[in-house]
């Protein structure tokens, strides 16, 4: 049996939110010493998930056996939404579950509101994905990427990134003309979310799908900073840190022509 | 833009 209890119901929903645009369905794996750990690819196989919710981002956790729950994310969402996000959230399941009880709980009032879902069988395959090597790692505010994504893709369609060891820079090309985005590295120390770290091992410029990129920043509120590591002609990786866990994205980059 | 590439070509299916 599983049983997942989370302070607040706003964690799931975030995620959720996250990663329902990119990959419709995708199992739930759930484990007493990984918590719940999800890998999907979307349908262009261009971008991939893999998300881990250790079992330290719930207020308690148990799970008996290991269990796969296969999600549909869009159906999942509609439910999630029913509960407020500051409800605890308790997600339930049999050892061989056909649906997934999900329960909200109101702190205040005497409210409890229960809802179950239906559970499917999802073929998908597994990518293994080494630990690499990276050429650098930009650390960076998630909301300042976000945005820098979001303003980037009306001018173009792909979007450039060049680190250099003193700047990371972002350049757009389009019909009506192009433009580009210069952060170099600095520490706040008042607010070290606001920093900018560059580590670099060697200089890198790769090329992205905007509207991937765009998919990314749908995780922008499940963390205050995103790491971005990139190396020559290879996916790059894009971490939000969960209290608990992660979500990360990889994607592959464009190639020229 | 390019051409985008496929994760198919840097992970393997396992």
């Amino acid at each position: 049996m599983l049983e997942g209890k989370f302070e607040e119901a706003s964690l799931l929903k975030k995620v959720i939110e996250s990663i329902k645009d990119s990959v419709k369905l995708c199992n739930f794996n759930c484990s007493q010493s990984k918590g719940i750990t999800v890998q999907a690819i979307d349908d262009s196989r261009v971008l991939l998930i893999a998300l881990k919710i250790d079992s330290g981002s719930f207020q308690e956790f148990r799970c008996d056996r290991d269990l796969v729950l296969g999600l549909d994310l869009e159906s999942l969402s509609k439910i999630l939404k029913q509960g407020n996000n500051e409800d605890y959230l308790t997600i339930i399941a049999e050892d061989s579950p056909d649906s997934l009880l999900v329960v909200f709980e109101d702190k205040k009032k005497d409210r409890i509101s229960e809802f179950s879902l239906k559970l499917m069988d999802i073929d998908s395959d597994v990518l293994t994905i080494d630990d690499m090597e990276h050429d650098c790692s930009i650390t960076m505010p998630a909301y300042e990427f976000a945005k820098i994504a979001r303003d980037m893709k009306t001018l173009s369609e792909s979007l450039q990134i060049i680190i250099t060891k003193d700047s990371v820079k972002f350049n757009a090309e389009g019909q009506i003309g192009s433009g580009s985005i210069i952060l170099k590295p600095h520490t706040d120390m008042e607010k070290p979310d606001e920093s900018i770290k560059i580590e670099l091992n060697q200089p890198v410029v790769l090329t992205f799908g905007a509207k991937y990129l765009n998919d990314i920043v749908k995780a922008t509120a499940l963390s205050s900073t995103v790491t971005i590591k990139l190396t020559d002609k290879a996916p790059a990786l894009f971490e939000y840190r969960l209290p608990s866990g992660y979500l990360r994205y990889y994607l592959a980059p464009k190639f020229d022509d | 833009g390019g051409v985008q590439g496929r994760l198919d070509g840097f992970f393997k299916v396992s």
